[in-house]
C-alpha cells in the first residue's frame, strides 16, 4: 500500500459517501444519472468476484463491501425510494448504457491477462469503469446547472482514478515485474474522460461562479 | 504470486 493509493481509495469512498449523504438526506437524487450508478453497481459486482474466496486484507475486504453496499444501495435509492424516485429525471438520462456494457464485454473476451471467467469479469471490469461515468456527463450536459455536491461527486470520482495512476507509477518503480497495461490503460482513458470536467470544474471554482458545463 | 500482487487493488 502507498500513499497514492490509499488517498485514491479515500477520494472514492468520498464520492460514494457524498452521493449517499446527499439522496439520504434531502431525499433527492436531482441531476445524478441512474445509469451510472447502475454502471458502477456492475463494476463493483464483476470486479469483487474474488471477496469470498481471497482474503488479502481486512483493508481490502472492508473497502470491497463498502463500495458493494453502498453502490447497490445508491440504485435501491434511485429505483424505489418512495420519495427520491420521484426527483429522478428519465426523460433527460437516456444514455443506453447497454451500448457500453457489450462492448465492454467483447473487448475483455479478446484482449486480457488470462482466459479464465474470472480474470475476465475482472477486466470487463476495468473497461466498464473507465466509460461508466458517461451517463452522468451527458446528463451534466443537458441539465446544465451542476448542484455542487454533484459537482464534487464527480470530481471526487475523477480524482481517485488519476491517484491510482500515481499509485502505478510508484509501483512500477519500487516493484519488480509490476507492469499491468490494460489496468494502466482503461484507468488513463478513465481520467481523460474526467479532463473537460475538471476543465471547468476549476474554472467554476477559480472564478467563483456556479459550474455550468457548455452546452 | 503475480496474480495475487495484480488483484490486491481495490
Amino acid at each position: 500500500m502507498n500513499i497514492f493509493r490509499f488517498a485514491g481509495d479515500m477520494t472514492h469512498l468520498a464520492s460514494v459517501l457524498v452521493l449517499l449523504l446527499k439522496i439520504h438526506t434531502i431525499k433527492s437524487c436531482a441531476g445524478i444519472s441512474l445509469k451510472t450508478q447502475e454502471l458502477y453497481a456492475l463494476v463493483f459486482a464483476t470486479r469483487y468476484l474474488d471477496l469470498f474466496t481471497d482474503y488479502i486484507s481486512l483493508y481490502n475486504t472492508l473497502m470491497k463491501l463498502i463500495f458493494l453496499g453502498s453502490s447497490f444501495s445508491i440504485v435501491w435509492y434511485i429505483r424505489y425510494h418512495k420519495i427520491v424516485r420521484r426527483s429522478y429525471d428519465k426523460d433527460q438520462d437516456t444514455f443506453r448504457h447497454y451500448f457500453l456494457v457489450l462492448p465492454c464485454l467483447l473487448l475483455a473476451l479478446l484482449i486480457n491477462e488470462k482466459f479464465t471467467f474470472r480474470e475476465v469479469m475482472w477486466t470487463f471490469s476495468l473497461y466498464l469503469e473507465a466509460v461508466a461515468i458517461l451517463p452522468q456527463l451527458v446528463l451534466l450536459q443537458r441539465t446544465r446547472n451542476i448542484d455542487n455536491l454533484t459537482g464534487q461527486y464527480v470530481f471526487l470520482l475523477g480524482a481517485y482514478r488519476a491517484l491510482y495512476i500515481l499509485n502505478w507509477i510508484y509501483r512500477y518503480f519500487t516493484e519488480p515485474h509490476y507492469v499491468h497495461w490494460i489496468t494502466w490503460i482503461s484507468g488513463l482513458v478513465q481520467t481523460l474522460l474526467y479532463a473537460d470536467f475538471f476543465y471547468y470544474y476549476f474554472q467554476s471554482w477559480k472564478n467563483n461562479v456556479k459550474l455550468e458545463l457548455p452546452a | 504470486y503475480q496474480t495475487r500482487a495484480t488483484k490486491d487493488e481495490l
